[in-house]
């Protein structure tokens, strides 16, 4: 009982009134507990470690979607049309951290590249991916140059996003099998969440229709193909994409990449359905 | 003090309504892994179904009918009070797993009560 969904107060109450016998009483409350965690959509009671993390991006959708939500704070509205359209579809919005332990950082001639992995298992069955979203944080380059300025083209970068569909068979080359997913070129002197488009490779995986190999996200700088290997790194650093790029520990955890799916699981209205209703 | 006597003997049932509900989350312990909100307004419905059912209880045929039978035969209960509009809300809450889920429950306020 104290691992479920029913406080121990309730079960007591109910086992000691006495309207059914110890065993029966037993098991209407554990009969009721698995219509509550169903109602959930859980397995088992969440036990939360004190370490875990609620994405601040998560908590912005819900004050976004909810009844009190001001929807003119600056916060929603940079949160673009793409969060809005997606959850108007979706009624379950999950948030994701890659896995750490298998994460593959490589770093050459003006590129960086990483191997993430997101273990999807987690989402049921039932559940119909809508749109699914993959979003990386930038930090402003210090002394990049300012938007306006005529130096402009030399403080982007580009960043790709992959899908991983395999590793060649019989070949000695180790790159993995990739399709391009999303691509954006960024401004080194904005610090700012980029959003990518991963719905299609999220979707196959969730379907079962493909296996979940990951994503590459790769990141180059167009105009600097020939600056030396440090300078390199040193912009490379300001695209948050694994912990050993970044150098304040204590922010990593709000500041690591984040793939969020929107899906529907057939019952009910969408999140952004009962905003509107209100 | 005959009219209270018999008003505290058989004291004046309200009718069915809405009354407020708000469920705090901490209360069953649900805060540890529900984010947000802290809780939410519920509401319940409670009241008498009395005969004649009036217009504004949005009551159904059936409901009319078994209140009729009533008025003859108390052994038929009479309709009873119940949500007859229901809404939904969102929950952002940790999973099993620790993994942050934001998800739209619906039927969680009541927004209208009635006899049926």
């Amino acid at each position: 009982g104290a691992a479920g969904l029913i406080p121990e107060v309730g079960r007591r109450k109910f086992s000691e009134s006495g309207k059914q016998s110890p065993e029966r009483s037993e098991s209407f409350l554990n009969e009721f507990e698995l219509r509550l965690l169903k109602m959930f959509g859980l397995g088992r009671r969440p036990t939360p470690s004190k370490n875990a993390v609620v994405p601040q991006y998560m908590v912005d959708l819900y004050h976004m979607h909810s009844a009190n939500g001001d929807h003119s704070t600056k916060r929603t509205k940079s949160m673009g049309k793409h969060a809005e359209r997606a959850a108007s579809k979706a009624n379950t919005i999950r948030s994701f951290h890659h896995e750490e332990s298998m994460e593959a950082l490589a770093s050459l001639k003006g590129k960086t590249t990483q191997q993430f992995y997101f273990n999807l298992t987690s989402i049921p069955k039932e559940e119909l991916i809508t749109s699914a979203e993959l979003r990386i944080y930038r930090d402003q380059v210090i002394g990049a140059a300012p938007p306006n300025s005529s130096a402009l083209a030399g403080g982007l970068h580009r960043i790709n996003i992959y899908e991983i569909f395999g590793v060649p068979v019989g070949s000695n080359s180790t790159e993995p099998l990739v399709r391009l997913l999303d691509t954006r070129l960024v401004q080194d002197s904005l610090s700012r969440w980029e959003s990518f488009d991963v719905s299609p490779a999220v979707s196959q995986w969730t379907s079962g229709q493909g296996p979940n190999h990951g994503f590459m996200v790769e990141v180059l700088h167009p105009e600097h193909e020939e600056m030396d290997s440090e300078h390199s790194q040193r912009r490379n650093k300001h695209v948050r994409v694994s912990r050993s790029l970044h150098q304040d520990q204590d922010s990593w955890p709000q500041a690591r990449p984040l793939l969020v799916t929107y899906g529907h699981d057939g019952h009910g209205d969408s999140v952004l359905h009962t905003r509107q209703k209100r | 003090q005959a009219l209270r006597k018999q008003r505290r003997k058989h004291p004046h049932k309200a009718s069915c309504k809405r009354h407020t509900l708000y469920v705090d989350f901490s209360d069953v312990q649900w805060n540890e892994w529900i984010v947000a909100p802290a809780g939410y307004h519920a509401y319940y419905c409670q009241g008498e179904c009395p005969f004649p059912l009036p217009d504004h209880l949005n009551a159904t045929n059936h409901a009319i009918v078994q209140t009729l039978v009533n008025s003859v035969n108390p052994s038929i209960p009479r309709a009873c009070c119940v949500p007859t509009e229901l809404s939904a809300i969102s929950l952002l809450y940790l999973d099993e797993y620790e993994k942050v889920i934001l998800k739209n429950y619906q039927d969680m306020v009541v927004e209208g009560c009635g006899c049926r």
